[in-house]
């Protein structure tokens, strides 16, 4: 998966 | 990471915590609705799908761990333990929400950011999460007091997602193609539904009362 679209918060 | 998001997390952990002292220390459940616990430890099942597949950081990977062992140890409790089922509020703890399962799927999947089984199920945690503390407000308004531990549960509960919104403004702001529109308005549904408890909460606090919700 392309990292901007990553969830990156809880 | 910005402070407004580690300041959420950091009331997130401490809402839980209180909750686990709460159950720990007074052996008792009361006034805790087992169906809000229910559905944040569903929340954080479909939100962490992604737990072993995308590594974030070694804090993402450990609160996401520490919040799904503990809602989970929470419900197991409520339901197993002898002891605190004893002191569950079954006949008060009665709000459908069932019906806020079934809306919160529906809606994920018609509101989501790609129809991909991660992404329906994330978003079907992020609406579920903004509408999970509504048995749990509703079994206060009916427990009349609340003790202390209870309500202090709850506040951090909501200021947590609070202080979320100003990590998602502040990340609007400073980082280019950030937009997380399902997070944030749902964000928004879900503090603004705390807005009476922290009334109520702030003048117990402001007149030293005990903390109660109108019914």
């Amino acid at each position: 998966r392309s990292t901007e679209d990553l969830k990156d918060e809880l | 990471m910005n402070i407004f998001r580690f300041a959420g997390d950091m009331m997130h952990l401490t809402s839980i915590l209180v909750l686990l002292l709460k159950i720990y220390a007074t052996k008792s459940c009361s006034g805790i609705s087992l169906k809000t616990q229910e559905l944040y430890a569903l929340v954080f099942l479909a939100r962490y799908l992604d737990l072993f597949t995308d590594f974030i950081s070694v804090y993402n990977t450990i609160m996401k761990l520490v919040f799904i062992v503990s809602s989970t140890a929470i419900v197991w409790c409520m339901k197993r333990d002898r002891v605190v089922r004893r002191s569950y509020d079954k006949q008060l703890d009665t709000f459908r929400h069932y019906f806020l399962l079934a809306a919160s799927f529906a809606l994920a999947l018609l509101v989501n950011e790609k129809f991909t089984f991660q992404e329906i199920f994330w978003a079907f945690s992020i609406y579920l999460e903004a509408v999970a503390i509504l048995p749990q407000l509703v079994l206060l308004q009916r427990s009349g007091n609340v003790d202390n531990l209870t309500g202090q549960y709850v506040f951090f509960l909501g200021a947590y997602r609070a202080f979320y919104i100003l990590n998602w403004i502040y990340r609007y702001f400073t980082e280019t193609h950030f937009s997380r529109w399902i997070a944030c308005i749902s964000g928004l549904v879900q503090t603004a539904l705390y807005a009476d408890f922290f009334y109520y909460y702030y003048i117990s606090w402001k007149n030293n009362t005990k903390l109660k919700l109108p019914a």
